[in-house]
């Protein structure tokens, strides 16, 4: 039974794709069969990977003219599988609006590859619009990876409210499997109290797993890596590696 | 004369909102009368300052059921004043689309206020969406503020199309400002790789003035306050002072 989780905060810089593509390379390396669909225009899951967004990508999936299995992509780990995107995928926000059933797009490609994966994650783009409801309405749950700082903390509030309303009209199964503190910084006072304020307000909804402030995250995608490949003794394979256990571990 | 600057950049968590506040402060110190709008959804330009985003907001004046004027607020400074948003302001992203000239609403908002600053900064959200168009057809020039790692450095390519596109199509006066180079570490060899790439890149184009990693600038806003105000020794804020007298000096 496939699980697919969205992973998603409109907080610009969190740790999405950084997380949807550590994740997705921990869980491939316990010998999970993971798809990363990287719904940003950006692009950035692909670039981290060092895989070239040519076409087919998830534009030419959303607007029907390839089927997912066409735009589905190899890595250098058996286990993961990508489907890269582009700018151009800005043009499907716009494109697809009000076609009947366009929320449901990327749940319906979803359904013809689901047999061949354990997991799916979907790296959101920093906002709340159309490309993140998809995410949403074709997601069983929401990892939200949340930096541990004023601005993030105050935007958690509408991302929840967000997925209420995709939960209400479009998909009742979603739940949000856990809050993911990224970029811990445990010198600052300001990481910890954002930290303590997390776990007491979204109590027993935070995973244990905390990813540090850890350059060599930053530095993996720049050789087209996970940082798993990258430095696996490093504190940042190590927290996305627990993670991965975690999450296999525990209900979500 | 007014000279109105886009800051933006469609990499999320760049250092967009914390440039806008610092600057906009650090402008209003050395006696520059500065409006601040912000044109992110996420209202984290008022929410810095401390500033209840109650209607009227931006979403109010592009959808013509405020001017500018009424939604323009005191800040703590006497030359800093702010026009804020909020989460309705996604709802003016679908609503004018399609409306004639929906793309220079924003601009001739302005031109009823130009008169009363020197400098008006809008804080663009993480996207190449309709409210960034918005803030780019309206404005003189973009400061773009450039994380120094991986993923921000291969996003500028993308954003300098659209700004030539905007100036070819909506706004021909529309130039770079310069590239800011924000959370620079210096202790990484990351920091120091991608600032040297992009002075190579980009030469002339980037500020002398760097903004350094420092927890100062991520504290000041869960005070409301901006970090000249938090704790003026800082090294943040000495950063934004410096970078004040740059663009005051400068033909930029
Ligand atoms: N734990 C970490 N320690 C250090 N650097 C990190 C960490 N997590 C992510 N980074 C770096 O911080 C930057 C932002 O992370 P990332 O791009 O993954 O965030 P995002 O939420 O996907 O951004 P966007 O909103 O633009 O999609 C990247 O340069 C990334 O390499
Ligand atoms: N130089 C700096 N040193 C340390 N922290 C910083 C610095 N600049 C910004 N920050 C912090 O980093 C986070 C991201 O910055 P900010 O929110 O200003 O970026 P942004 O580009 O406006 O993000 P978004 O794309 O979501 O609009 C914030 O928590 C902010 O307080
Ligand atoms: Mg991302
Ligand atoms: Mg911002």
């Amino acid at each position: 039974m496939v699980r697919t989780i969205a992973i998603a905060n409109q907080k610009g810089g969190v740790g999405k794709t950084t997380t949807a593509i550590n994740l997705g390379a921990a869980l491939a390396a316990l010998e999970r069969r993971v798809l990363l669909v990287d719904c940003d225009a950006q692009g950035n899951a692909a670039r981290g990977l060092g895989i070239d967004p040519e076409p087919p990508t998830l534009y030419e999936v959303l607007i029907g003219e390839a089927t997912l299995n066409q735009a589905v992509r190899p890595t250098l780990m058996a286990c993961l599988e990508i489907v890269p995107s582009s700018r151009t995928l800005v043009g499907a926000e716009v494109e697809f609006v009000g076609l009947d059933g366009w929320q449901r797009r990327l749940r319906s490609a979803l359904e013809h590859v689901a047999g061949r994966y354990d997991t799916i994650l979907l790296d959101c783009p920093p906002s709340l619009g159309h490309l993140t409801v998809n995410a949403l309405a074709a997601a069983d749950g929401v990892l939200v990876p949340l930096q541990c700082e004023y601005f993030a903390l105050e935007g958690i509030k509408e991302l929840l409210q967000t997925i209420q309303r995709v939960q209400q009209n479009l998909n009742p199964e979603l739940h949000v499997t856990g809050i993911l503190l990224t970029m811990y910084d445990e010198r600052t006072n300001l990481a910890r109290d954002v930290a303590r304020e997390v776990r007491t307000h979204f109590s027993g909804q935070v995973y244990d797993t905390i990813v540090p402030r850890n350059v060599r995250l930053a530095e993996a995608p720049s050789h087209g890596l996970p940082v798993l490949n990258y430095d696996i003794r490093s504190r940042g394979a190590q927290a996305y590696l627990a993670l991965a256990r975690e999450m296999l571990a525990g209900a979500v």
